[in-house]
């Protein structure tokens, strides 16, 4: 495992800790997306079914039963203890559209036509653009909390930096796997434009704020 | 590919 793909798993899990430890503290989702929350909990689902299947080590092995407990109990936050404070009128994205289309291509373009290898594919697929209800909310209500674009901002140097694991791997290893690269590229382009606004504007101490 | 199918990453 290289730095680029340690450091990333890092601010992966320092996202999913930070907006959890954000709703506690604070006793209130609102400004996050609960449908965005849900597609992550469906995503780390599907991908790590191969926790009952393949060892591969205890990192990968803690890694994984560690993002799935934190996302269902995102869901859970947001969805029950905390259900007076979800923003349920500002979450409209329509996710089907998302749901929908990925898993059709999963089942057209994969590494193999086994039912696992599909649920893995449709997850990274999913990955991808999971995050748009909660980006198009920000764009709705033209505002995000603070903690809410730190997780954000870490959310998308995960992918980041595993777009430089995967060139790392590609050099050093001649490893590569298109699937996750193509995903982990239209990821990351989607952060972009949230990326120069947290640099503009998060970091020189103010709310993000979009111009009306 | 037996590698790609095993899915080391997160």
């Amino acid at each position: 495992m290289n730095l680029f793909r340690f450091l990333g798993d890092l601010s992966h899990l320092l996202a999913i800790i930070l907006l959890l430890l954000k709703i506690w503290k604070s006793r209130s989702c609102a400004g996050i997306s609960g449908k965005s929350q849900v597609l992550f909990a469906v995503v780390f689902t599907a991908r790590y079914l191969d926790l009952f299947t393949n060892y591969i080590s205890l990192y990968n092995t803690c890694m994984k039963v560690v993002y799935i407990a934190c996302s269902f109990t995102t869901v859970w936050l947001i969805y029950s203890k905390f259900k007076a404070t979800y923003d349920g009128n500002h979450d409209t994205f329509r996710v089907e559209f998302l749901v929908v289309p990925t898993a059709i291509l999963a089942f057209l373009v994969n590494h193999d036509f086994t039912p696992l290898e599909i649920l893995w594919t449709f997850s990274i697929y999913l990955e991808s653009v999971a995050i748009l209800p909660q980006l198009f909310m920000v764009s709705k209500t033209g505002e995000a909390e603070t903690i809410t674009s730190h997780y954000l901002f870490a959310l998308g140097v995960y992918r980041t930096l595993y777009l430089f694991n995967w060139i790392w791997r590609y050099h050093f290893e001649g490893f590569f796997d298109l699937i996750a690269i193509v995903a982990g590229l239209v990821q990351t382009v989607l952060y972009c434009d949230f990326f120069y606004l947290y640099i503009t504007k998060v970091l020189k101490g103010k709310k993000l704020s979009l111009p009306a | 590919q037996d590698t790609i199918l095993t899915h080391d990453e997160l």
